[in-house]
């Protein structure tokens, strides 16, 4: 009963949600130096045929429907959680000029992922509970991020402004996320090729820059 | 929400976390 009432709230939200964006964030978007509408699109459509080609391999070609299925619901959740993100930014720095977020990739597909996730983690809870050895259940976190090619520590950056900027998410799935990133921070930011590194890196050289040469910490 | 751990300090956003101005 709660996994159908955690996909009925759900539903509920996205139903009225538009597949494309909305009014308020065409103006965000026409308020950047770079107004990065074309690449939004583009990017949404692109990574719609890598979801379902790659849903589809994991749960047979029979259910490649249900994969476009989640992939809208995700797309739904993406624009309608970076429009609130975008209002509390804007309410924060007074600035309508978000020109560098909205031109950024990893920023919009970490945003995706985790709306995707969202979605995934909602119907897949319910198929792993009427029968354990669903398919769905293998697209559990963390198979988006290698669906689409994303570092853990990246997405890891857009789930607290995902929580705090979509309030009717279920407490279970506040819950699911948390537990997502524990997982990268306990194990997935610290495998190799990992860009956690390389900002530790340049971190150490900025303050061996700055400080007088003293003995290195532990 | 109440049980959730917020990490990001007083006055930050999603616009630090990808080195935005």
């Amino acid at each position: 009963r709660a996994a159908m009432n955690n996909i009925q709230q759900l539903t509920m939200i996205l139903n009225s949600a538009a597949d494309k964006p909305s009014e308020t964030l065409i103006k965000y978007f026409n308020n950047c130096t770079v107004n990065p509408t074309d690449s939004i699109l583009k990017r949404v459509e692109n990574l719609e045929h890598i979801f379902k080609k790659k849903f589809a391999e994991a749960v047979g070609q029979g259910c490649a429907e249900i994969g476009s299925q989640r992939y809208k619901l995700g797309v739904r959740l993406y624009y309608r959680v970076m429009e609130s993100m975008l209002k509390s930014e804007e309410e924060r720095l007074s600035v309508q000029n978000f020109s560098q977020l909205l031109n950024d990739n990893i920023f919009h597909t970490s945003l995706l992922a985790c709306a995707l996730e969202v979605v995934m983690a909602t119907y897949g809870r319910n198929a792993s509970q009427s029968d354990g050895a669903s398919a769905e259940t293998d697209l559990s976190f963390p198979w988006i991020l290698n669906v689409f090619d994303l570092k853990a520590f990246d997405f890891y950056k857009v789930i607290e402004s995902f929580i705090k900027a979509e309030p009717s998410l279920t407490r279970e799935m506040i819950k699911h996320l948390e537990r997502c990133e524990h997982r990268i921070m306990e194990s997935l930011a610290w495998q190799s090729g990992s860009p956690l590194f390389e900002l530790i890196k340049q971190s150490k050289e900025r303050e061996s820059q700055s400080d007088q040469p003293e003995p290195t910490a532990t | 929400v109440q049980d959730y751990h917020f990490g990001l300090e007083e006055g930050e956003g999603i616009s630090e976390l990808f080195d935005c101005d």
